[in-house]
């Protein structure tokens, strides 16, 4: 409903007088004339209710940004530095106002009201900018905000003992901004949204300050939203311009996440590779070839290296994402479940596809993230099987269990979408040295030891191979399942006919097999 | 296949975390010593 | 084998968004605090310049190697950033002390009375003319003529 007659000229008129006194003011240290110009916020009745609150800080979010549009939108100013530093001027002004009312608002011990008017006004400029950015379309302007965003960011994570209290409920607020911002709901801001939840303080916050990783599901979340909207764009190998940055910029963030925070990818394998599409391979092994800095890996291209003497593939690897709740209907759980305590009944198994396929349209015939949890989840339950048996997994103890029944019948009775998105699955598991790397490694050489055609060996090799064809970072599981394929005589590799369908194809075998030897 | 990851910028092999002068997802080069702010004593808060 | 899949129709919009916020990149100094001197304003440079930021550029030891004039530019020009941070270093390791009273930097490391010429062969100075007149008040004597 409408302002009260006069609020917006008061409020204009308050915003320009602050913008003033900051600009003037000697060095940035306007905290002096802050506190008179409180009062004169209090004079004209602005500070009375929540609601003239909330209406000002609306209405001097909309001065600013129009004042930035009329800036940007000057012929003669576009893409000028001087025009941005006009822009900033009135930015950093009004979020120097915003930082002092949060950092004074309430008693100062009391972190609450502090969070309280964080919470609004965050939310009031989230409102404007998906407003502005579905009113203005092509025409939006993703700056002001960013601008906005940051240098709140930036007061707030001063180091100073009343903000260092609040910091935990600061970083909650900005990452629930930036999911509401998230690119599927405003595609038009999404340069600037990856900036932001990529900016050095911001990481560095997030991800390394931040005691016992409190933050780090609250960044995945935000990964997860990049990765989606990415997705429908990253499926089909021709990518244009725009959606190349983006990508690119992409690369870069979680190179810096896998160099600084390895285990932060660790973590967050799972939920990251469920949403990037099957064939966006680079991404993907980037992800998969983070490892904890604590281990050191062995050279995989050593000749004669026991994988299964390995310490380390004891132990499992962490698995946040709570793999069971996500194989659905209930009915199919408890189905699975009752086939791998009894491996009975045998109608499971012939059922098992109809449960994968949700349509008959190539290319999206099956629930890929359905078939992620079933191949992690039978994996970790054959696992903990062959521990309770005291044993550990080779080619020996992984056979003739349910598990495997349920991964030979996944890989004879599916199409060939079908069995790549499940040998995919499995793929995504070859890792840093652990137990679930060491199993799926076993598995994936058993199903070619033990096909009965060559199309499935071959679609076996296709999968491995073009994960490694790609620019490096390679997973090390993946290294070591490829090396002691085309090594180990027991798998004839060589003597396979598609290995030699082609002189170009037989060149790249051999390349590949110089460069593990 | 696949980009070359070693020519986006980002100096892999570096000892200290990259994070703390990432420039940005656009950003070809690190930031540099006078674009990160630190906290240095308010006395050599000159201008 | 999963072929391509055409975008739907609301990813076509988001893709024609995403396209005309590809024209308005963020710039670099977006998302930095206003710099006096020195923002973060890249500029195209002739390609045979140094175009990546050097080897080390942002430790003490590249900063120690640096001359002393270079060094009180960075600290007066690069306030509050992490340069100014590695430039005091390097002056402090070459025996330059910062007087936090006086706002100078003297390379002696007994507290000056009097500055004049005499004292100051072969010293350099910084000191900020408000402050100065305050020590004035409180009997700092300094008859040093050229103060540039």
């Amino acid at each position: 409903y409408e302002d009260p007659p006069g609020l917006v000229d008061k409020t204009e008129y308050l915003i320009r007088e602050w913008i003033n006194i900051y600009t003037t003011h000697q060095g940035r240290d306007s905290t002096k004339s802050f506190s008179v110009f409180v009062h004169q916020m209090n004079l004209h009745g602005i500070l009375k209710t929540d609601d003239l609150i909330t209406r000002f800080f609306r209405l001097s979010t909309q001065i600013c940004i129009d004042t930035c549009y009329r800036i940007l939108c000057d012929k003669s100013t576009l893409n000028s530095t001087g025009g941005r530093s006009k822009c900033y001027h009135t930015l950093d002004a009004f979020v120097r106002l915003v930082a002092l009312l949060v950092k004074h608002s309430g008693e100062s011990s009391n972190t609450t009201t502090k969070v309280q008017l964080l919470n609004k006004v965050l939310g009031i400029v989230a409102g404007v900018l998906l407003q502005d950015h579905d009113n203005r379309l092509g025409e939006f302007h993703q700056m002001p905000y960013q601008r906005v965003f940051t240098m709140l960011f930036l007061e707030l994570n001063a180091p100073e003992p009343v903000l260092e209290a609040l910091n935990f409920h600061v970083l909650t607020a900005y990452c629930h901004t930036f999911h509401i911002l998230r690119p599927a709901k405003a595609a038009g801001f999404c340069y600037a949204w990856l900036e932001l939840i990529s900016h050095r303080v911001f990481i560095g916050r997030m991800l390394a300050t931040t005691p016992q990783q409190k933050c780090w599901p609250l960044y995945s979340q935000l990964l997860v939203d990049l990765f989606k909207y990415l997705a429908p764009f990253l499926r089909n190998a021709e990518l244009a311009k725009p959606v190349t940055m983006l990508y690119k910029g992409t690369l870069r963030v979680l190179l810096v996440l896998l160099h600084d925070f390895p285990e932060f990818l660790c973590d967050n394998y799972y939920g990251f590779c469920d949403v990037i599409p099957p064939n966006c391979i680079q991404m993907r092994n980037l992800i998969l070839s983070a490892f904890p800095r604590t281990m050191r890996l062995p050279d995989p291209f050593i000749p004669n290296l026991k994988v299964d003497m390995l310490p380390e593939i004891t132990y499992a690897p962490r698995i946040l994402t709570n793999i069971a709740a996500t194989i659905s209907p209930p009915q199919f759980k408890k189905d699975l479940d009752s086939y791998l305590k009894a491996r009975a009944p045998v109608t499971f198994l012939s059922e098992l596809r109809s449960n994968l396929q949700v349509s008959n349209e190539p290319g999206i015939r099956y629930n890929i993230s359905l078939m992620n949890a079933l191949v992690l989840y039978v994996g970790t339950q054959a696992i903990a099987y062959i521990k309770n048996k005291s044993h550990s997994p080779s080619m020996s103890t992984i056979a003739h269990s349910a598990h495997m029944d349920i991964f030979q019948n996944l890989t004879v009775d599916l199409d060939t979408e079908g069995r790549y998105l499940f040998f995919n699955a499995m793929a995504n598991q070859l890792r840093y040295p652990n137990s679930h790397t060491h199993y799926f490694s076993c598995t994936f050489l058993y199903l070619f030891a033990e096909a009965n055609t060559e199309v499935i060996q071959e679609q076996i090799t296709r999968v491995l191979l073009e994960r490694l064809i790609v620019n490096r970072p390679h997973p090390w599981g993946l290294l070591i399942t490829f090396i002691e394929l085309i090594k180990n005589p027991t798998y004839k590799f060589w003597q396979h006919q598609f290995v030699h369908c082609a002189p170009e194809i037989e060149k790249l075998f051999e390349s590949v097999a110089r460069s593990c030897f | 296949l696949g980009q070359d990851l070693t020519v986006l910028g980002l100096n892999l092999n570096s000892p200290e975390n990259l994070y703390p002068s990432f420039g940005g997802p656009w950003a070809d080069h690190p930031c540099r010593p006078q674009d990160v702010d630190f906290h240095v004593p308010p006395e050599y808060i000159i201008n | 084998p999963l072929g391509a899949v055409p975008l739907q129709k609301e990813h076509q919009t988001q893709f024609q968004l995403m396209e005309s916020a590809f024209y308005h990149m963020p710039h670099p100094s977006d998302t930095e605090r206003v710099r006096h001197y020195l923002p973060r304003n890249p500029y195209n440079t002739p390609p045979y310049y140094i175009q990546a930021p050097l080897f080390n550029s942002d430790t003490l030891e590249f900063y120690q190697r640096l001359g002393t004039e270079t060094l009180f530019f960075v600290f007066y020009y690069m306030e509050g950033t992490k340069a100014q941070y590695l430039a005091a270093k390097a002056l402090k390791k070459q025996s330059w002390r910062f007087h936090t009273k006086y706002m100078m930097w003297f390379q002696r490391h007994e507290e000056p009375k009097i500055i004049n010429e005499e004292y100051e062969q072969g010293t350099y100075i910084y000191f900020d003319y408000e402050k100065w007149g305050q020590r004035k008040k409180e009997g700092f004597t300094f008859e040093y003529k050229y103060l540039e």
